[in-house]
């Protein structure tokens, strides 16, 4: 149902109504599913119906996670300094 | 360290901002991180071009993907002046690079650093204090559907796909989390914001990390 929570964030284009509502309803498990794995934790996240509700995972994949990781150094930690050497 | 910090108290860190169907998180992060360095050197707050650096960053791809560490690199190699937002608007597309006169009012970096900070998130958190918001990519896919809360599960290390910019950090509860600015608006999670928690390397948030001075 394109009226319901989230519909301001259908994205435009030619995804057709079908794919959507598919999406969506994917959304709503996936929602019930992550939400079901730790229900007693402390803060912990929630999930629910967003902006990107209409998208299928693999599209929200395509348009939003374009980046990936560099390979960087490992950060040196200072040894600490015996108090000795400190003045 | 102090139990909680954020450099938004500070009033160094711009609004979020909406990337929307255009894949340069990589440019909205590293613009980011370079607004906060000016305003923490005592310029004034100003949101910077971040249609520049998708346009003009010949090492990355614009709107269809890039990262961080080749933004730097870009900016500290060529010494660019990353001009005003308002200058050099954001389309949500690529476009041709303009270039501007040498004597245009910009912002360059001087240099940068980058680290994997993995299992030292308490370093980490040092260097946001020491050298401003930090420049993260992390494991976003299951973002998708986040709410708000401290995302513990439901994403892993070695597998980043998304930069995003840290710009605080709360120890206060039980479970101490990095404050996190996103780029898909100020209504998506915790006012455009994600908290994921500190210690775990969760989401690979610490795998690479870099800061920008300026």
């Amino acid at each position: 149902d394109n009226k319901g929570p989230g519909a301001a964030f259908i994205p435009s284009g030619p995804r057709s109504r079908e794919r959507q509502t598919a999406a969506f309803r994917e959304s709503l498990k996936r929602h019930h599913y992550l939400n079901s794995l730790f229900p007693g934790e402390n803060y912990t996240a929630v999930y629910g119906v967003n902006q990107f509700s209409y998208l299928l995972p693999e599209e929200f994949k395509a348009i939003y996670l374009r980046s990936k990781p560099s390979k960087y150094p490992r950060y040196p930690v200072e040894a600490p300094k015996p108090t000795s050497s400190v003045p | 360290l102090p139990v909680k910090f954020d450099w938004r108290d500070k009033h160094v860190v711009t609004q979020v901002r909406n990337q929307h169907m255009c894949g340069g998180c990589w440019a909205f992060s590293v613009v980011g991180a370079v607004e906060s360095a000016y305003a923490r050197k005592g310029q004034p707050l100003e949101e910077l071009s971040v249609q520049q650096v998708i346009d003009c960053s010949y090492n990355n791809y614009g709107c269809n993907g890039g990262t961080p560490s080749s933004a730097f690199t870009w900016l500290n190699k060529t010494q660019v002046k990353l001009v005003k937002d308002s200058e050099y608007p954001f389309k949500v597309q690529n476009g041709l690079c303009r270039y501007f006169s040498d004597s245009h009012p910009g912002y360059s970096i001087k240099d940068y650093s980058a680290f994997d900070f993995s299992g030292q998130e308490d370093e980490m958190a040092k260097a946001l204090l020491n050298f401003g918001p930090l420049v993260v990519v992390v494991d976003a896919m299951s973002w998708q559907d986040y709410l708000g809360g401290i995302i513990q599960h439901h994403c892993s290390s070695g597998e980043a796909n998304h930069a995003v910019l840290i710009t605080g950090f709360d120890k206060t509860g039980s479970t101490p989390y990095w404050i996190v600015r996103n780029s898909w608006g100020s209504s998506w999670g915790v006012d455009g914001y994600a908290h994921v928690k500190m210690g775990g390397n969760i989401c690979g948030i610490a795998d690479s990390v870099s800061a920008v001075f300026v």
